[in-house]
């Protein structure tokens, strides 16, 4: 029996909730067609046959999940199994199925002064004590929306990264201390609405970047590091990021890193690093262990 | 050696602690 967890975040974009937001008194046509999204579905390879169950439940506060079969039109009442309150749940079989987050709060508020009421929400709820909503805002599904909304930050200063910290441990294993193996962590505030979601940067060997052009491959072939990044989150979230490993032979040629680095240096990558921030910025740790 | 990271992006400042 294998069983997991998967959260569904909503994905606000700054500029575009705050246009919804605007909009929301005149009914906004994205509240009443909610873009579907498909339930993943998992496998076991060597299995001569397996059942797979999955239960759907709602901790949103400010929206309501729509239930559709994994076919059919969203519009025909027959493709629609359920709508699930907060705290609703459902099960969904081998078949699969789709679900949309309905927003309650354009639903059930009036039309007039709609823009405040949505931030107002926004902000109490991430406070507790002052919402009776709160009694009922421990689980971490339920701070999302909010996090959503105190988050909305235009930048309009230059694309950058403002500060990076990186703590670097040595690592000692039985009381032995091994010469080069560390782990660090790395902290910093991704920008918000950079021109990609994603974050991306190279660990490079330093030694060479002392000493640019030609070096002797052999001196370098039995001790190269190898990096295991252990965890990377986001404003405390886990998330997905890639990781690659750079052959000897492909490592000068393949990165183009902008204006920022200098061109002149030849560095002998080991591995490049792409974390799927968002476009909301947010803290992001990075812990990896070097070997 | 120690392994820290190079960004595409430019960055403000970057501070190394090693604890």
């Amino acid at each position: 029996s294998i069983a997991g967890t998967i959260l569904i975040i909503p994905r606000l974009r700054p500029h575009v909730a705050s246009e919804r937001a605007v909009q929301s008194g005149s009914g906004s046509d994205n509240d009443s067609d909610p873009v579907p999204i498909v339930l993943p579905r998992f496998s076991v390879l060597a299995a001569d046959s397996e059942t797979t169950s999955t239960i759907i439940r709602n901790e949103s506060e400010s929206a309501t999940v729509e239930v559709y079969n994994i076919s059919g039109d969203l519009r025909d009442a027959q493709t629609r199994r359920t709508v699930l309150q907060r705290s609703g749940m459902t099960r969904s079989g081998n078949d699969g199925g789709r679900i949309a987050l309905r927003s309650v709060s354009r639903l059930t508020v009036p039309q007039r002064g709609a823009v405040e009421h949505v931030a107002d929400n926004s902000r109490f709820s991430a406070k507790p004590g002052t919402s009776d909503r709160n009694k009922t805002t421990h689980s971490p599904l339920s701070l999302v929306p909010s996090l959503g909304g105190v988050m909305r930050r235009r930048r309009n200063g230059p694309l950058m990264i403002s500060s990076v910290d990186v703590a670097v441990t040595p690592m000692m294993l039985r009381g032995v201390k091994y010469p080069n193996a560390h782990a660090v962590r790395v902290r910093l505030h991704a920008p918000c609405e950079a021109d990609t979601d994603w974050l991306e940067f190279g660990l490079a060997q330093a030694a060479s970047l002392l000493t640019p052009g030609p070096s002797d491959p052999s001196k370098r072939d039995g001790t190269q590091p190898s990096v295991d990044i252990v965890n990377v989150s986001v404003d405390g979230v886990p998330v997905r990021f890639e990781s690659s490993a750079f052959a000897k032979q492909e490592r000068n040629a393949m990165i183009s890193l902008g204006p920022s680095l200098d061109q002149e240096i030849q560095s002998d990558w080991i591995t490049w690093v792409r974390v799927h921030v968002g476009d909301q910025g947010g803290l992001v740790i990075v812990d990896y262990v070097v070997n | 050696d120690v392994l820290v990271p190079t960004f595409a992006l430019p960055i403000g400042r970057l501070e190394v602690t090693v604890e």
